[in-house]
């Protein structure tokens, strides 16, 4: 563990925590997408799969509960909370996502450390990650203003990733054999996917004015 | 000990 790899599982947190906090505090998930919150459920349950069969440290087996748990309470609230569920943007939220699944899992199929259902499924999270995100930015854009927390919740979901390139980098420079290609490469395409993001989210924080994502 | 390519990161 380094101190990059924290940094981004705290701010990984805190993205989870903070998609928690709007939903419960606002009773409403106006501007959050479905579609992106159940393709990180996919995401953690295909990355996850070794939750009980290898125990690395209590800190890893905390967290990956935190996340699958997190991510499976945000899609039920979504999809069958009657206060919350009325305040979903059904219409806007209209990302066909099997296409990147399907292309996903093929690229799985194709491209992994080793032919096993594990690692390719593993593979697989690590792909569909990095895409997760579209259907959220395709609705911040439909929705124009965005609320403060989903704002916040995008940019630490994206300041996350940034993190564990940081952190693959540092294992590079100071492990032997460190090569983790599938993950460097995916977390890079990740980012760069929040770029545009990035940038509005900072013109919005410099001005003092509310986000607003070019249609 | 053959040491299985565990993922150690989340």
């Amino acid at each position: 563990m380094n101190i990059f790899r924290l940094a981004g599982d705290m701010t990984h947190l805190i993205s989870v925590l903070v998609l928690l906090l709007k939903i419960y505090a606002t009773k409403s998930c106006s501007g959050i997408s479905l579609k992106t919150q159940e393709l990180y459920a996919m995401v953690f349950l295909a990355r996850y799969l070794d939750l009980f069969s290898d125990f690395i440290s209590l800190y890893n087996t905390v967290m990956k509960l935190v996340f699958i748990g997190s991510s499976l309470a945000i899609v039920w609230c979504m999809r069958y909370h009657r206060v919350v569920r009325r305040s979903y943007d059904r219409e806007l939220d209209t990302f066909r996502y099997w296409i990147l699944v399907g292309a996903c899992f093929t690229l799985a199929l194709v491209l992994h450390e080793k032919f096993s259902f594990q690692e390719v499924f593993w593979a697989f999270s690590i792909y569909l990650e990095a895409v997760a995100i579209l259907p959220q930015l395709v609705l911040l854009q439909r929705s124009g203003n965005v609320d403060n927390l989903t704002g916040q919740y995008v940019f630490f979901l994206g300041a996350y990733r940034a993190f564990y390139i940081l952190n693959w980098i540092y294992r590079y420079l100071t492990e032997p054999r460190f090569t983790r290609w599938i993950s460097c490469v995916s977390g890079l395409v990740q980012t760069a996917l929040y770029a545009d993001f990035f940038y509005y989210y900072f013109i919005s924080w410099k001005n003092n004015a509310k986000l607003q994502l070019p249609a | 000990l053959k040491v299985r390519n565990v993922h150690d990161e989340l």
